[in-house]
C-alpha cells in the first residue's frame, strides 16, 4: 500500500487519507485512532477520489474527483485507465457516501480542498497542467473559495505560484494560511517585464527563506509578505481551532528541520522532527497531534 | 511509505499500523 493526503476528522479522533494498492485503485480511507477500525469510500470505477477533508459538523466530505481516462502518453498502457487531473473537480458528499455532487465545473488542475471553520465555505488551490512528463504535474497555482450556500466561486490570490500547499483558514474564516513556492506574478509588476528585473530579484531574495503566507479573504489584491523568514525553509503551514499556526522550518541551514508552533500571541515553540522525508503532514484541529506520511 | 503520528504534549512518535482490510462506507 502507499498513502497520500492526510488529514484529521474535526474531533481529532480519526485520520483521513488516501490508500492505494495499485495506482488505479486509490480510495479515501478513515482510520479510528483508538479502535483502529478502517473504513473507506468506494468511488466509481471511472473516477478517482482523493484529498478528502471532513466538515466541522462531521456531516460532509469535500474531496477532489478526477475522471479516469485511457493512457495517452507513449509509455502508458493503452489497456488501463489513468486519472485525468486536468479535468479534476472539487466535489462534496454526505459523510455516509450519499448525495455526491460537484462544486466546480471548470477545466484546470485542482487540489487540496479544505472547509472553513464555520463549514460554510471551501477553499482550494487551482492551477494549470504542465506538459506531460514534467517533474511536477501543475503550476501557476492560486487559492479559490466556494460559498457553499450559493455556489459562488471567488479567486483569493493572483500570484501564480509554482507550487502550493493545502490552504487552511484561521478561525473566523476571514484569513487563511498557505504555502506558496515560486510566485511568478507580483503586485504592480507586469509579467515578463524585464525592466523590473532588479525588483524581481529583490522579491526572490525576500521569499527564499519562507514560503508561508497569511492572506485575507475577499480580495485578490494583497501583499505578498512571507512570515517567519528569519528561519530557513518555513513551509507546510497549518492552523488549529484556537488560531495557533504550525509549520516546518530549520533554525539555520546546519540544523535539522523542526515543527514550529506560533501561538496566538506570537511566541514560538518547536519540536525536532525525525530524519525522514515528510510527504504530507497535518496538525489535528485540537493542536495535540501531528500526522505525517513519510 | 508509512503513516506516523506525533503527540506534541508527550513528545512521542507512533507508527500507525493499519489492518489490510477496510469496510466500505455505504449510504
Amino acid at each position: 500500500f502507499s498513502y497520500a493526503a492526510i488529514s484529521f476528522t474535526p474531533d481529532s479522533q480519526k485520520l483521513v487519507f488516501n490508500r492505494c494498492q495499485e495506482s488505479d485503485s486509490c480510495y479515501i480511507h478513515i482510520l479510528d485512532l483508538k479502535t483502529k477500525a478502517l473504513s473507506y469510500y468506494r468511488s466509481p470505477a471511472d473516477q478517482e477520489w482523493y484529498a478528502a477533508k471532513i466538515s466541522p459538523s462531521g456531516e460532509q466530505v469535500v474531496f477532489v474527483m478526477a475522471p479516469m481516462t485511457s493512457g495517452y502518453l507513449p509509455k502508458e498502457d493503452k489497456n488501463r485507465l489513468y486519472s485525468d487531473f486536468g479535468n479534476a473537480q472539487i466535489a462534496i458528499m454526505d459523510a455516509n457516501g450519499s448525495n455526491v455532487r460537484l462544486l466546480t465545473h471548470s477545466k484546470g488542475y485542482k487540489m487540496a480542498p479544505n472547509f472553513s471553520w464555520s463549514g460554510k465555505k471551501v477553499i482550494f488551490a487551482q492551477g494549470d497542467m504542465r506538459k506531460p512528463g514534467s517533474k511536477t504535474i501543475a503550476s501557476h497555482l492560486d487559492a479559490y473559495e466556494i460559498d457553499l450556500e450559493n455556489g459562488h466561486i471567488q479567486r483569493l490570490t493572483n500570484f501564480r505560484f509554482f507550487q502550493m500547499g493545502r490552504p487552511s483558514y484561521l478561525p473566523g474564516d476571514k484569513q487563511f494560511v498557505v504555502d506558496g513556492d515560486g510566485p511568478s506574478k507580483f503586485p504592480g509588476i507586469a509579467e515578463n517585464d524585464i525592466s523590473t528585473i532588479d525588483i524581481l530579484r529583490a522579491f526572490e531574495k525576500k521569499h527564499r527563506n519562507s514560503q508561508f503566507y497569511i492572506f485575507n479573504v475577499g480580495t485578490e489584491a494583497q501583499a505578498l509578505e512571507p512570515k517567519f523568514d528569519q528561519l530557513k525553509g518555513a513551509k507546510s503551514s497549518m492552523a488549529d481551532a484556537q488560531g495557533n499556526l504550525y509549520f516546518r522550518a530549520q533554525p539555520s541551514s546546519a540544523d535539522r528541520v523542526k515543527l514550529y508552533r506560533s501561538d496566538t500571541k506570537g511566541s514560538l515553540d518547536s519540536w525536532e522532527l525525525p530524519n525522514m522525508q515528510l510527504w504530507f503532514s497535518e496538525i489535528s484541529p485540537n493542536g495535540r497531534l501531528f500526522a505525517v506520511i513519510s | 511509505n508509512s503513516i506516523h503520528v506525533f503527540d506534541l504534549a508527550g513528545g512521542k512518535w507512533e507508527e500507525i499500523s493499519l489492518p489490510a482490510d477496510a469496510n466500505p462506507i455505504k449510504p
